[in-house]
């Protein structure tokens, strides 16, 4: 464990601590992509099916589990929450999400590193993790204005992958056998992916201003 | 071997 990947690891329960307050204070979800969720959900989902196989640490499993169980609540609460699903912005979350799963499980059944069910599915997993955020991002565009913790929540996000990827390069320098392209490539990727909203969002906190991305 | 290093990231 290094300092990059403890700090991308609480960066990311950073985003999803942020985003269940959003959800639990205001009872709203309203600029939350429904889809980008249930992508998130299905990602923890694919990479952690070792949880109950390989025991790494407790820091680890405590981790999976959080992640699973906080991902699928959200995903709960905009389905099923009779408060919260009201705010959902249905007509403006259409991205078709189906394409995404369907491209990265075609993906990860020509790369990955082993031809096993966990290794395959630990592709898709990084894969699908590059560009659940997309969703997300079109919303945020359609939408227009972004609340705070909605752009929090997206910050966070990018962040921990940005976070990760100096985690890789530290594990690659430190450690002989370190080579994981799969992981490095995956989140080059969706790291970029955040590109343009981190030099709004950027923007907005120089100019403290409300954060608006260009339709 | 490098397989286990990354698996026991998140």
């Amino acid at each position: 464990m290094n300092i990059f990947r403890f700090a991308g690891d609480m960066t990311h329960l950073i985003s999803v601590l942020v985003l269940l307050l959003k959800i639990y204070a205001t009872k709203s979800c309203s600029g939350i992509s429904l889809k980008t969720q249930e992508l998130y959900a299905l990602v923890f989902l694919a990479r952690y099916l070792d949880l109950f196989t390989d025991f790494i640490s407790v820091y680890n499993t405590v981790m999976k589990i959080v992640f699973i169980m906080s991902s699928l609540s959200i995903v709960w609460c905009m389905r099923m929450h009779p408060m919260v699903r009201r705010s959902y912005d249905k007509e403006l979350d259409t991205f078709r999400h189906y394409f995404l799963i369907a491209g990265c499980l075609l993906g990860a059944l020509l790369v990955h590193e082993k031809f096993t069910f966990q290794e395959i599915f630990w592709a898709f997993s990084l894969y699908l993790e590059a560009v659940a955020i997309l969703p997300q991002l079109v919303l945020l565009q359609r939408s227009g204005n972004v609340d705070n913790l909605t752009g929090q929540y997206v910050f966070f996000l990018g962040a921990y992958r940005a976070l990760y990827i100096l985690n890789w390069i530290y594990r690659y320098f430190t450690e002989k056998h370190f080579g994981r392209w799969i992981s490095c490539i995956s989140g080059l990727v969706q790291t970029a992916l955040y590109g343009d909203f981190f030099y709004y969002y950027f923007i907005s906190w120089k100019n403290n201003a409300k954060l608006q991305l260009p339709a | 071997n490098n397989n286990n290093t990354v698996k026991d990231e998140l």
